[in-house]
């Protein structure tokens, strides 16, 4: 455990509770991604299946467990207590455009051709890709109000300090995961164009991301 | 340089 990787955990659950406190004090999910909140689900099952086979350390396992109810509890405010709010039809990218590509590659390409590895494989490269949908969303409807940008942001800032992390890790313990690093760049790179809109328009300006 | 997999990250 490095600096790195612990603010970047703390960024990541900071994230998510954002998300979940938004939605359920608003009562309304209105500008988010329902897919992308899915796949996020999907993201942790596949990938904390672990939780029965091995065991890690009591954070790892607590942070697993938080993160799983946490996204569970989130997709389940947005499909049924306040999916009246729903915007189904701004929320309209094709998940199977990235669930067929992402499914096939950790087929093709992973550590050892084991149903546990191919589901962790999986959960990597669908992580790097899930964020996808919500930002087609913002696209779309060309504003995100301020607290889905604020989400968005430590979402971004938890896979950049991974990055941070696993830079760490290489000199420090000579230890490289291509897996997770090649798609932690790519899912970094995705927020890029986030990052900057945050920057210059949200943490300057005031209220609504809106975009030109 | 061991190729690996860090399973204790989340």
């Amino acid at each position: 455990m490095n600096i790195f990787r612990l603010s970047g955990d703390v960024c990541h659950l900071v994230a998510i509770i954002i998300l979940f406190l938004k939605i359920w004090r608003s009562k309304s999910c209105a500008g988010i991604s329902g897919k992308s909140q899915l796949l996020f689900a999907l993201v942790f099952t596949t990938r904390y299946l672990d939780l029965f086979t091995a065991f890690i350390s009591i954070y790892n396992t607590v942070m697993k467990v938080v993160f799983l109810v946490l996204a569970y509890a989130t997709v389940s405010l947005i499909y049924f207590r306040f999916r009246k709010s729903y915007d189904s039809e701004s929320d309209s990218f094709r998940v199977e455009f990235l669930l067929v590509p992402v499914a096939g590659l950790s087929f093709l390409e992973n550590y050892s051709f084991t149903p546990l590895e191919i589901l962790w494989t999986f959960s990597i490269y669908l992580e790097s890709v899930a964020i996808l949908p919500q930002l087609f969303m913002i696209t779309k409807t060309g504003e995100a109000e301020s607290i889905t940008t604020h989400y968005l942001f430590f979402l971004g800032l938890y896979r950049t300090l991974y990055l941070a992390n696993w830079v760490w890790r290489y000199h420090e313990e000579g230890f490289f995961d291509q897996i997770a690093v090649v798609s932690g760049v790519v899912q970094t790179i995705f927020y890029c164009d986030f990052f900057y809109l945050y920057f210059t328009r949200v943490l300057r300006g005031s209220g609504k991301m809106t975009l030109p | 340089t061991k190729l690996g997999y860090y399973k204790d990250e989340l």
